[in-house]
Order: C-alpha cells, then sequence, then structure tokens
C-alpha cells in the first residue's frame, strides 16, 4: 500500500473469527501530514469489520483531537488499507488452505 | 504509565499509548 506516514497494525491477533477487531495506528513521519500534528502516541481503538466505515472512525479521531480535518482523508485511506489486507488475508485462509 | 483514555461522544474509546523509538521512521 502507499505510504501515507501513517501506520496502522493489528493490537491483537487476528483469530479470523471475529468481527470487531483492535488496531493500533501512529504517526510514523509526520511530513506526510497536511496539518500540525500533537504527537500523542499510539491510538488504540476497536474495528468493526462489518459494520465500521474507516471514513467514520478517521471523522471521530478528528474530533477528538487527534488530527485535524485537513488530515481525515490520510488516516482514513491508512485504516481502509489495512482493514482490506485482513479481510483479504481472511478470504485466503478461508478459501485457500485446508 | 502514560497511557491515556479518550472516549468519543460516539462511545468510541482510543486508548493511547507512547509509540516505542523502534517503531518510528527515521527523520
Amino acid at each position: 500500500a502507499e505510504d501515507t506516514g501513517v501506520r496502522v497494525e493489528l493490537a491483537e491477533e487476528d483469530d479470523g473469527k471475529k468481527t470487531s477487531i483492535a488496531l493500533r495506528l501512529w504517526v510514523e513521519d509526520q511530513k506526510k501530514l497536511k496539518g500540525k500534528y500533537k504527537d500523542s502516541g499510539a491510538i488504540e481503538f476497536t474495528f468493526d469489520l462489518e459494520r465500521e466505515v474507516p471514513d467514520a472512525v478517521a471523522q471521530e479521531m478528528v474530533e477528538s483531537g487527534f488530527f485535524l480535518e485537513c488530515d481525515m482523508k490520510l488516516v482514513s485511506k491508512s485504516i481502509r488499507d489495512r482493514v482490506a489486507l485482513i479481510k483479504w488475508h481472511r478470504e485466503r485462509v478461508v478459501t485457500g488452505g485446508e | 504509565s502514560s497511557t491515556t483514555q479518550v472516549v468519543h461522544s460516539a462511545g468510541r474509546r482510543f486508548i493511547v499509548s507512547p509509540v516505542p523509538e523502534s517503531r518510528l521512521k527515521e527523520q
């Protein structure tokens, strides 16, 4: 995936079954952000793979003061890429393998 | 510890903790 400067990783092991999964997001490269970023650390949150959309979480992060509005799309894209990877991995495990 | 919690009005919890140095890109 494209380097957005914002890293999103699994904060727990994915057993491939639960729909709600813990993710951890942090800024790896501040220069990629448009807005002034207050370095608050890694943000851990749970994301429902079936019912939620990355845009909504990014919006909540902006509203909570972690990021500025102008970086919402970047944050959202970073989450979306990770979520797509998790889903792709799950499909591969289900359809491939045994 | 330096872990803090932020709860958004929609109910989502954000747990904030320091990022280990090793996880940051060289500037």
